[in-house]
């Protein structure tokens, strides 16, 4: 890098200029807000509070949408209504250390709003459960090494769901404790229903196919770019 | 007694064109938009009176009065940004993460001395 990139680089807050790999369609939500910000007239922007995301209602002068690195989890034979189990895990160690993190949404896309009529009505199960250690003492089963953060019954109408997971967020920025979530969505049959055959448990998880993906909104504000608060002539 | 040497009007202190272009500087490739932006500079002279449109400090009215006076020794005062509004980047980073992230005073929308 010439001495000049490295400076204008470190005036934008980057230490290095970023290469990325396999880039990834730009989230309509940032676009939306890129653009609405964009066509601000000059003397509304300097009005504009630049510390704080108005769509979100939270300070913040970063947003970034982390690609889930995740895997799904196949455990052979589907198990009792389980349609889908899925690892979820969003490297958040980008972050750096002065940026406070002020919001952390989760969202679960499918890839269309699901009316199947095989599944018109049914209802689905989804659960989100938080891993940590997972063997400390060389505990050979992950089942033990987690805790159930959110669950929910829903019919899988939308395009996708969207949870907040902020508290969450903040304990992964240590990588250590970073261990990520496993996603679960199951056919909601209640306690008494017996486990459908096979086939009639691919049917009824046919709408789930159109799970497309995970991804992690934060939002986060970094001090060092927030307006000095200038005195005005 | 002062002598008073008439400017013409365009050389005053005032925001002149400075378009950056990303793709100039080899950031195409992560920088997802704008490709560029208006960033804009001051340039120009205070002279001496200086005018309302000049936006000048007390300090500055003082200063160009002096290099009136004194032209060796006191230089006039500096056309500076007065009024700068910020921008909006989106872009990638290194783990292919779109971030959009807002910069404060990037583009200077006024100058004065």
């Amino acid at each position: 890098l010439s001495l000049q990139e490295s400076l204008l680089l470190k005036s934008l807050g980057l230490s290095t200029r970023p290469s990325p790999k396999t880039p990834v369609p730009v989230p309509s939500v940032l676009w939306r807000i890129f653009q609405k910000r964009k066509t601000l007239p000059s003397t509304n922007k300097d009005l504009a509070d630049g510390s704080r995301v108005e769509e979100f209602n939270v300070p913040g002068n970063i947003i970034r949408v982390f690609t889930d690195q995740g895997h799904f989890i196949h455990n052979g034979q589907p198990q009792r209504l389980l349609c889908l189990q899925k690892r979820l895990y969003f490297n958040l160690s980008v972050l750096e250390e002065s940026e406070r993190l002020t919001m952390a949404q989760l969202e679960i896309k499918f890839s269309q709003n699901s009316y199947h009529a095989s599944s018109q009505g049914q209802v689905f199960e989804l659960r989100l459960y938080q891993t940590f250690q997972m063997s400390l003492r060389g505990m050979s089963s992950h089942e033990h090494g987690r805790e159930l953060l959110v669950e929910q019954s829903f019919a899988q109408l939308h395009k996708s769901l969207l949870f907040n997971l902020s508290g969450v967020a903040k304990g992964w920025r240590t990588q250590s404790r970073n261990l990520g979530l496993i996603l679960e969505i199951s056919v909601s049959g209640g306690d008494d229903a017996a486990a459908p055959r096979t086939g009639r448990l691919q049917s009824l998880c046919t709408s789930i196919d159109s799970f497309v993906d995970t991804s992690l909104l934060v939002v986060t504000l970094s001090p060092q770019q927030c307006k000095a608060s200038r005195r005005r002539r | 007694s002062a002598h008073y040497t008439p400017v013409t009007p365009s050389n005053l202190c005032k925001p002149r064109r400075l378009y950056i272009s990303f793709s100039d500087v080899g950031w195409e490739n992560w920088i997802i938009a704008p490709q560029g932006y208006m960033a804009n500079y001051c340039l120009g002279e205070c002279p001496f009176p200086l005018t309302a449109e000049l936006n000048s400090t007390n300090h500055a009215i003082l200063q160009t009065m002096v290099h009136s006076l004194d032209p060796e020794g006191t230089p006039q005062p500096c056309c500076v940004p007065v009024r700068l509004s910020p921008i909006s980047i989106l872009y990638y980073d290194n783990n292919d993460n779109v971030v959009l992230r807002h910069y404060e005073d990037m583009v200077v929308d006024e100058c004065g001395c």
